[in-house]
């Protein structure tokens, strides 16, 4: 069976998209094969960037490993589209080693159950409080969570849907930082404070960041990632960030923890 | 009659919400009353931002300005929540020099009912391909526009639903980028190259950008803006940051030309 993963967020520019394609290409560059499943085929990010990446191997026949995509846009009845999530699911964590699925910045039944079928999800936030906003209420004076908000109250429900079904109702969630900025000590530690404190409440693990790096969006019509660079000839040029970004990337995809659990 | 502006982008995150907050707030300042609806009412980050500033306003009984706000939650009846967005929308239209929109990182009923009311329709995006995605497809090896994708044909079609009820069909469409960083030449000069063309080809006009400050989003909880900043005491330092962002949202607001409009 395949190990899933499931980025999520309601909140919309988080860095879903971003961050699946990179975690695809990083675990085919591990060996691991991958089937890739695209819940907001409306914006349909994740579809381009593995539709350019699938073009560029063409027009320049390069080596370019990818995964086996597919896109399920809604159609306006969510059964009906819920039923073709499931079958295209079914299908790939049969087949692959690992399964990658990208969400929408909103709430649709494609992405609750999509959620559902997560082994691990990892959540990524601005470094922002009105990005904390959608996982939990704040009291502006004490700087206290007062409470778990609609994303956290989502997540808990796709766990029990998990459980009705008679699976492990065990979800690895991971929450991490992106784009973060060398700037502004303040807003910083409040951010840190508050998810150190709400990820004992909800039940999630913070793992370190991503930096804001031109490298992660640069090469979106190329369908390349900073993964792909280490063969040569491309034509980017390799620099500090590069270096740090493979780090992070490093980082996030051992938190996950997938080699040693497929195959 | 009021000046309508609506801020929107289907893609997430691109900063709609912060804009929106920040031009309420520019235009209380510069008398006028403001209406302001939310129509992304289930994240709700603009009538957060605007309850937190009611509530800074009772805690310490400061004279902050605040708008007449509405919140209009989708139901899942898409022609019920158009009614009511569409109530409210014409009594803030009879009543205010201004109303202000947000609107959702996704496309809905209300969204597009919303974005056929404005006068002023504003569209942020972060400065990267991946934004850009959402207006135009781009062809990667030329780097020329293949065609126009679906937010700018969703607004060409609310265009045309204007015209259907005999109002004039002309919208004054602002594009701006946001979360500009100072590094990076090569990815800046492709996105300007890129918009300047897709501009004349769609009908927008673009102006200068938003640059990355933690200003424009570390006083969230209180529900304060720079704007706000020059009323003492209110506790937050003043730097080069804040002078920067204050000439860029005059820019913002002088380009929407609301002032000579209203009264
Ligand atoms: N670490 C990073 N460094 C620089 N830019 C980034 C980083 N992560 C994401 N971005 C950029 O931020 C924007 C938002 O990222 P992305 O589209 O992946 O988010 P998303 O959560 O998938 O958005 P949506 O809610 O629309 O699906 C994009 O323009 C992307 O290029
Ligand atoms: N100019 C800026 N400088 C720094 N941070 C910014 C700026 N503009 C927006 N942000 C931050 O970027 C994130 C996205 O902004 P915001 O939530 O306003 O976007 P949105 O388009 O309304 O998102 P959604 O699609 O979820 O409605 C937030 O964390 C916000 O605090
Ligand atoms: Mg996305
Ligand atoms: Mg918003």
């Amino acid at each position: 069976k395949a190990h899933v993963i499931v980025v999520g967020n309601e909140k919309g520019g988080t860095g879903k998209s971003t961050i699946s394609m990179h975690l695809i290409v990083s675990l085919l560059d591990r060996g691991l094969s991958v089937g890739s499943i695209d819940v907001d085929a409306r914006q349909a990010t994740l579809t381009r960037y593995v539709g350019n990446r699938a073009a560029r191997r063409d027009r320049a026949e390069l080596d370019l490993p990818l995964p086996e995509h597919v896109a399920i846009p809604p159609t306006g009845d969510g059964a009906a589209d819920c039923a073709r999530l499931e079958e295209a699911f079914r299908d790939f964590a049969a087949r692959h080693d690992v399964v990658v699925i990208d969400t929408p910045g909103s709430d649709h039944p494609m992405s609750r159950l999509g959620h559902s079928f997560a082994d691990t999800l990892v959540t990524p936030l601005n470094d922002s409080l009105v990005d904390l906003d959608v996982l939990a209420l704040v009291e502006p004076g004490t700087m206290k969570i007062r409470r778990p908000s609609h994303y956290a109250e989502m997540v808990w429900e796709t766990k029990k849907a998990r459980a009705m079904r008679g699976e492990k109702a065990v979800v690895d969630w991971i929450v991490l930082r992106n784009r973060l900025s060398t700037l502004d000590a303040r807003n910083k530690r409040d951010m840190e404070k508050l998810l150190a404190e709400l990820s004992k409440r909800v039940g999630f693990r913070i793992i370190p960041g991503l930096g804001e790096r031109v490298i992660y969006r640069s090469m979106f019509l190329e369908g390349l990632t900073l993964i792909d660079l280490k063969k040569k000839p491309l034509g980017f040029d390799f620099n500090m960030s590069h270096v740090a970004a493979r780090q992070e990337l490093r980082t996030l995809v051992d938190a996950i923890g997938v080699s040693a659990a497929a195959g």
